[in-house]
């Protein structure tokens, strides 16, 4: 079973700021 | 053919070809010189403080005759490409042949230092003690284990009334002492100028008042010094630089004027002369193409079973090591790539959600992945888990 590459548009990133990847 | 090198490539001991050094030298022709007295004569010995430059002899009423030129010397006006280089030649006999009668006192001179300090290389002379307070050359050669300068017969006359000084630098050379492994040697051989020096004429009897009362002339018709170009065995030629000066020809990774050093970047292994058996070339160092500079480390070298030395400097292309042969952290080796490829190391590239951390296995490329995802890069989550919303945790269990 082949799953979908992780997509960034689905994460909450409100109590995670200073971790979100620069895009 | 290349002398320096084998049928197969093999780097081999080259020597340029034994030349006559005075050959087209720049001489005043036959030069009358006048008579010298006995006076001073045992003044010989290391820098004894003969001059640089043969003196006036025309002038020189009471002191001894004075023949010396230089083999090496720059301001030359002749190019000839049979002078020796700056650093010297290595001598392998010196003859001269005169007109007249021989003189019975000959000292034989080198220079090192283009004629700031002469060391004799030997005397001829019938009266050796008494002249240059020396015992007669033994038979067998020097009693010490080293070179030295001996006193030889006098010059012999020959039937037609000239004469001839025939001298060979084995002439002074322990029986079984060998060029190529013996430094005491190498320096016994080289020279920049040579000087000879004539003293004690023959034919005015042997009172000293009638010598120095009467002037005197020699006459010589033919000076050769045969030698090499001093290149260390890693030369076959010696070639003239952009100032006129003779240089080495020089191969096996080496440079300088006599091949005396290993080239910036053939520094695997200390610089060795070359010998008859060994080319003792300079090694490239194994940078598989990734470095262009690398520097000698002895302590390398002795663990390696004196093989190898040489550490690569500033490694590109993402590569790191002594000898750039493994990737910089963050990058991984390409498996479909030569290790010399400029494109061996690929980044990792690991996910910035799905990674602990942004290094990966330098060998496969492996990123370390967090709990629940998957990927060489950790870009997805493993079966039996599902995307969340949190980016800590960005694949849970599937309910």
């Amino acid at each position: 079973e082949v799953m979908p590459t992780l997509d960034m548009a689905l994460f909450d990133w409100t109590d995670y700021e200073d971790l979100k990847p620069e895009v | 053919a290349d002398p320096c090198h084998d049928e197969g490539g093999a780097p081999r001991g080259c020597v340029p070809g034994l030349v006559n050094a005075a050959l087209g030298r720049e001489g005043a022709g036959v030069q009358h010189v006048r008579a010298a007295g006995h006076a001073g004569l045992r003044r010989f010995g290391p820098a004894a403080g003969t001059p640089r430059r043969p003196p006036d002899l025309r002038r020189g009423h009471h002191k001894p005759g004075v023949l010396a030129f230089g083999l090496a010397d720059a301001s030359a006006p002749q190019r000839d490409p049979h002078s020796a280089p700056r650093q010297g030649f290595e001598l392998v006999f010196v003859s001269l042949r005169f007109c007249s009668a021989p003189p019975t006192s000959v000292a034989l001179l080198k220079s090192q230092d283009h004629g700031r300090s002469w060391t004799p290389l030997g005397f001829f002379s019938s009266r050796c003690g008494l002249d240059y307070g020396r015992v007669p050359a033994p038979a067998d050669g020097p009693a010490g284990l080293g070179p030295e300068a001996l006193c030889f017969p006098e010059p012999q006359a020959q039937p037609d009334g000239g004469g001839l000084l025939a001298f060979s630098v084995q002439d002074g050379s322990p029986p079984g002492l060998d060029l190529d492994s013996s430094p005491v040697l190498q320096d016994w051989v080289t020279a920049t100028d040579i000087q000879v020096v004539l003293t004690r004429p023959t034919m005015l009897g042997d009172t000293r008042d009638a010598m120095a009362m009467v002037p005197y002339s020699y006459s010589a018709t033919e000076l050769q010094v045969g030698g090499r170009c001093k290149c260390n065995g890693h030369a076959a030629r010696c070639l003239l630089d952009s100032q006129g000066h003779m240089i080495c020809d020089c191969r096996h990774g080496t440079e300088g004027p006599d091949c005396g050093r290993c080239k910036p970047f053939y520094c695997d292994r200390p610089w060795q002369r070359a010998t008859a058996r060994e080319a003792h070339a300079c090694l490239a160092c194994s940078c598989n193409g990734h470095a262009r500079r690398c520097r000698f480390n002895m302590e390398l070298y002795r663990l390696s079973g004196r093989r190898s030395g040489g550490v690569c400097l500033n490694c590109r292309h993402n590569t790191a090591g002594r000898h750039c042969h493994y990737c910089q952290e963050g990058f991984y080796r390409d498996p479909g790539r030569a290790l010399s490829d400029r494109r061996a190391c690929r980044a990792c590239d690991c996910h910035p959600v799905g990674a602990a951390g942004k290094t990966c296995n330098q060998t496969t490329g492996q990123c370390p992945c967090k709990d629940g995802v998957t990927g060489l890069t950790c870009n997805r989550c493993a079966p039996g888990f599902q995307q969340s919303r949190s980016p800590v945790a960005p694949c849970v269990k599937t309910p």
